[in-house]
């Protein structure tokens, strides 16, 4: 699974997620990557895009979870990231990058490695595999 | 004004012992991407059409699991899926079961501006794909030698995979059946109520 989730200097957010799903997956499988509110959300708080356990994610509602916690409970971004991955998995096994209109990146796992990269407009970058 | 930002992922759950070259192609795909996204959003590109620049040329790179490289279904074939939101007016457009588009992503977002729908699977996708004159291949131009390796490892453990682990066999009882299949190193069991 493959995904992206950016912020514009106008303050937009966006997410997009692609994925060929699991190995050895029946046909006509249905992961999360596709699942609006699941693998991907964007709304004008923040865009997240997901990866790993597919049906762990869709019964989280992953992605939505990182804006509603936002709206609700007024995490920030990387509290909220931390928060859903924390206390919405259950067993389940995932990661997710996340941007936020105040033009934050963030990201989190709780498995064996993720990679992901992250740049924002002041001159920060960072590629990584692990922790 | 707030200033930009952007993250990208390649999928999550690596092999521990992912040989260093191997970690080191990834981070250079990353690093390229990310160049992308920067270039387009140093030059105003709408955050909408950033993520779909971006997860177009990861899907085109085979390194990780989507477009081509995208992981086997128990055919042996390539079943893809993809997504894209536009946190403005929060519209969105998502395509399952593409066996021919070479950029699922951008199906999607043809599914969101150019479809009454937000969401087209298997053969009315495809259908839509032809309709919008997206650029298809064959199914094996998707499919890796890697790939193919990695399917027969995961047939020989009955398992499923999300990301680089090969349960070994022995089945566990569990909710009172013997549930050969596993998902994840886990009897399918656990996921039966979804």
């Amino acid at each position: 699974t493959v995904g992206c989730a950016v912020v514009d200097s106008e303050g937009r957010c966006a997410a997009a997620t692609s994925t060929g799903g699991l190995m050895n997956k029946m046909s006509g499988r249905i992961g999360d990557s596709p699942l609006i509110g699941a693998g991907t959300y964007a709304c004008e708080v923040c865009g997240v895009s997901c990866t790993g356990e597919g049906e762990a994610i869709i019964r989280a509602t992953l992605a939505r979870e990182v804006a509603a916690v936002m709206e609700y409970k007024g995490l920030g971004l990387q509290d909220a990231v931390d928060y859903v991955i924390k206390h919405r998995l259950d067993e389940g096994q995932a990661g997710l990058i996340a941007v936020s209109n105040k033009g934050e990146v963030a990201y989190g796992f709780n498995c064996n490695g993720m990679f992901r990269g992250c740049a924002t407009q002041d001159g920060f970058m960072e590629v990584g595999i692990w922790e | 004004m707030v200033g930009w930002a952007i993250a990208v992922h390649g999928g999550a759950g690596v092999d521990p012992n992912l040989p260093p070259q191997r970690q080191e192609q990834a981070k250079q795909l990353l690093t390229h991407c990310l160049n992308i996204g920067i270039t387009a959003l140093r030059s105003n590109v709408s955050a909408v059409d950033v993520v779909e620049l971006v997860v177009r040329e990861l899907e085109t790179n085979p390194l990780f699991n989507s477009g081509r490289g995208s992981a086997l279904t128990a055919k042996g074939t390539v079943e893809m899926e993809a997504s894209i939101m536009d946190g403005t007016k929060r519209r969105c457009g998502a395509v399952s079961g593409l066996t021919t588009v070479k950029n699922p992503v951008s199906l999607a977002r043809l599914v969101m501006d150019k479809s009454p729908h937000s969401y087209l699977a298997f053969s009315g996708a495809e259908e839509f794909a032809r309709q919008q004159g997206v650029e298809v291949e064959e199914n094996e131009y998707f499919i890796t030698p890697d790939n193919v390796g990695m399917l027969k490892l995961a047939k020989e453990a009955n398992t499923i995979l999300f990301d680089y682990r090969i349960p070994t066999t022995g089945y566990e009882k569990c909710a009172g059946a013997e549930s050969p299949l596993q998902m994840n190193g886990l009897p399918i069991s656990v996921y039966a109520p979804e």
